[in-house]
C-alpha cells in the first residue's frame, strides 16, 4: 500500500459518501444519473466476485463491502425510495448504456490477461468503469448547471483514478515485474474522460463562480 | 505461462 493508492481509495470513498449524504439528507437525486450509478453497481459486482474466495486484507474486504453496499443502495434510493425517486429526471437521463456495456464485454473477451471467467469479469469491470461516468457527464451537459455536491462527486471520482495512475507508476518503479497494461490503459482513458470536466471545475472554483458546463 | 498478478487493489 502506498500513499497514492490510499489517497485514491479515500477519495473514491469520499465520492460515494458525498453522493449518499446528498441523497439521504436532502432526499433528492436531482442532477444524478441513475444510469451511471447502475453501471458502477455492475462494475463493483463484476470486480469483487472474489470477495469471499480470495482474502487479501481486512482493509480490502471492508472497502469492497462499502463500495458494493453504497453503489447498490444509491441505485435503490433513486429507483425505490418514495421521495427520492420523484426527483429523478428520467427524461434527461436517457443514455443508452447498452452501447457501452456490450463493447466492454466484447473487448474483455478478446483483450484480457487470462481467459478465465473471473479474469474476464475483472477485465470487463475495468473497461466498464472507464466509461461508466458518460451518462452522468451527458446529463450534466444537458441540465447545464450543476449543484456543487454533484460537482464534488464527479470531481472526487475523477481524482481517485488519477491518484491510482500515480500509484501504478509508483508500483511499476518499486516492485519487480509489476506490469498491468489493462488497468493502466483503462485508467488513463477514464481520467482523460474527466479531463474537460476538471477544466471547467477548476476554472469555476478559481473564479469562484457557479460551475457552468458549455452546451 | 505466468499467472496474472493477484488483484490486491480495489
Amino acid at each position: 500500500m502506498n500513499i497514492f493508492r490510499l489517497a485514491g481509495d479515500m477519495t473514491h470513498l469520499a465520492s460515494v459518501l458525498v453522493l449518499l449524504l446528498k441523497i439521504h439528507t436532502i432526499k433528492s437525486c436531482a442532477g444524478i444519473s441513475l444510469k451511471t450509478q447502475e453501471l458502477y453497481a455492475i462494475v463493483f459486482a463484476t470486480r469483487y466476485l472474489d470477495i469471499f474466495t480470495d482474502f487479501i486484507s481486512l482493509y480490502n474486504t471492508i472497502m469492497k463491502l462499502i463500495f458494493l453496499g453504497s453503489s447498490f443502495s444509491i441505485v435503490w434510493y433513486i429507483r425505490q425510495h418514495k421521495i427520492v425517486r420523484r426527483s429523478y429526471d428520467k427524461d434527461q437521463d436517457t443514455f443508452r448504456y447498452v452501447f457501452i456495456v456490450l463493447p466492454c464485454i466484447f473487448l474483455a473477451l478478446i483483450i484480457n490477461e487470462k481467459f478465465t471467467f473471473k479474469e474476464v469479469m475483472w477485465t470487463f469491470s475495468l473497461y466498464l468503469e472507464a466509461v461508466a461516468i458518460l451518462p452522468q457527464l451527458v446529463l450534466l451537459q444537458r441540465t447545464r448547471n450543476i449543484d456543487n455536491l454533484t460537482g464534488q462527486y464527479v470531481f472526487l471520482l475523477g481524482a481517485y483514478r488519477a491518484l491510482y495512475i500515480l500509484n501504478w507508476i509508483y508500483r511499476y518503479f518499486t516492485e519487480p515485474h509489476y506490469i498491468h497494461w489493462i488497468p493502466w490503459i483503462a485508467g488513463i482513458v477514464q481520467t482523460l474522460l474527466y479531463g474537460d470536466f476538471f477544466y471547467y471545475y477548476f476554472h469555476s472554483w478559481k473564479n469562484n463562480k457557479k460551475l457552468q458546463l458549455p452546451a | 505461462e505466468i499467472e496474472p498478478l493477484p488483484k490486491d487493489e480495489l
